[in-house]
């Protein structure tokens, strides 16, 4: 998944 | 998710509960910045927007509930509650000199020129700033309570975690988002001189005196 796309991160 | 990344979110969970018992307990929020919490909750709501349009786990949509939640609760309880509490004469900081140059930087520099992508953008440039107010509260009362010390400590520490996780993600994934980790880094690096204070002064059961 592209980073920008979706951040997984909190 | 990775050891570190769970480690970083607990250590902020722990900081927003260390934030809630003080004020509650103490019935005062004496020595906290007001401001550096306005900016926290401007930092959650606009980073979780995506609330509403992506679905990534229960895990993250729990934390962010609780984050956008824990701090819209700290607001109350400031600026409520215990108003009379609050130390409106030292918690002068300016922050609208964060908030504008945060917002210009995300429209300049930005992954996507989007709305919920400048948004995000915008929350990661505003949070590593945003503790700037409380550290800024600290040097001016030039003290602050054991409590306080841990909040900030395991705030502090919860991004610094965040960039082990960045490097084990570039390594064990090839994942690495710049401006996470930029913003991250800046964000460390204001906590240090909290950080020497606290590993020499606090752990050694001293009060967190600031050399006047």
């Amino acid at each position: 998944i592209n980073a920008e796309d979706e951040h997984d991160e909190l | 998710m990775n050891i570190f990344r769970l480690a970083g979110d607990l250590s902020h969970l722990l900081a927003i509960i260390l934030l809630l018992i003080k004020i509650w307990k103490t019935r005062s929020c004496a020595g906290i910045s007001g401001k550096s919490q306005i900016l926290f909750a401007v930092v959650y709501i606009s980073r979780y927007l995506d609330l509403v349009t992506t679905f990534v786990s229960v895990y993250n949509t729990v934390m962010k509930l609780v984050f956008i939640v824990s701090s819209v609760a700290t607001l109350y309880m400031m600026y409520v509650k215990f108003k009379a509490t609050y130390d409106h004469n030292h918690d002068s900081f300016r922050i609208e000199f964060l908030l504008v140059p945060c917002f210009v930087l995300a429209l300049l520099i930005h992954a996507a020129f989007t709305p919920l992508e400048i948004l995000w953008t915008f929350s990661i440039y505003l949070e590593a700033v945003a503790i700037l107010p409380q550290l800024f509260l600290v040097s001016k009362t030039g003290e602050a309570e054991s409590i306080t010390s841990h909040y900030l400590f395991a705030l502090g520490s919860y991004r610094a975690l965040y960039l082990l996780n960045w490097i084990y993600r570039y390594y064990a994934e090839g994942h690495y988002d710049l401006i996470a980790i930029f913003a991250g880094a800046i964000q460390t690096i204001l906590y240090c001189d909290f950080f020497y204070l606290y590993i020499t002064k606090v752990l050694k059961g001293k009060k967190l005196q600031l050399p006047a």
